[in-house]
């Protein structure tokens, strides 16, 4: 299947929080989560990486308007969990190449990585999904990733604001 | 919008590779898939979670099949990365919620991460978009898996076999 990409998106409305060093065995995501979905808190993105000794990481997004609300629950959880730190940021956006066809091209996501490389933006955090490769960057960098994508990927359609 | 689960999708012909401890600045992801483009591998979810200490850990995996050439590659780019360790996995399934509205509710992924909890089985990795949470498991618990969320979820479609 060719990969055809129909576009670009952003979020500039989202903000992340990380639970650092959680237990990597079972009842730990349900245990993070569930008190910010009984808070009525909408998440977006969920990443965790694979563990090593035994100790992962567990981020998630949510609206820059709940950041303050979900930093405190998860301050307030963090010792029950048994986590080392929770880390928040809300200068972040997210940017993402939307289409069909995306995962099955290592080429897409490398290209994609090589024009934030050449405009030397740092990627801070990365999700895929078929239709979607997502990357959380700083705020500061929406416009010039933007821009070097739809430059790079010679996209015809305007760029589209996600807002949540 | 309320979520709508429409079922369940899995997929048995994945294999995971981690590059463990690499440089978390510009111009690293691009390096680590580039090769994998170059040698016509696909890849299906590429997670990486945000850093500390100037460090993250990147993964994706790739078909069963591009396992051991995809580890080789790793292999031979990790020392020019000043990555610690490339590390990998095929006993993996990856195990997916798909729907709409998945993102406007923290309360359908932790009653994923509940149900898997639940049934003492451990979410190796998270990935998720607007229309899918996913989660990757030992290989081991894909049927136990697939029929709790099937059941705690009331849904009627069969489950889906993303075959790669
Ligand atoms: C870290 C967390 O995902 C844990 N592995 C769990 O299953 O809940
Ligand atoms: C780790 C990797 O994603 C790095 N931050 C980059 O921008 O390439």
């Amino acid at each position: 299947e060719d990969p055809i990409i129909s576009g670009i998106a952003f979020n500039r409305d989202e903000a992340q929080l990380t639970v650092v060093g959680v237990p990597d065995h079972p009842g730990i995501a349900s245990a993070i989560l569930g008190p910010i979905g009984a808070a009525n808190i909408e998440v977006d993105m969920i990443v965790q990486n694979v563990g090593s000794d035994g100790l992962t990481d567990f981020t998630f997004t949510v609206h820059k308007r709940d950041f303050a609300t979900a930093l405190q629950i998860m301050r307030e959880v963090a010792g029950s969990l048994g986590a080392k730190d929770v880390r928040g940021d809300d200068d972040i956006v997210k940017v993402s190449l939307v289409g069909v066809g995306m995962r099955s091209h290592a080429g897409v996501a490398s290209k994609t990585f090589a024009t934030l490389a050449r405009e030397n933006i740092n990627i801070r955090m990365i999700s895929t999904s078929e239709i979607k490769i997502s990357v959380v960057i700083d705020s500061k960098y929406l416009e010039l990733a933007v821009r070097s994508l739809h430059k790079d990927f010679a996209l015809d359609r305007e760029p589209q604001d996600e807002a949540l």
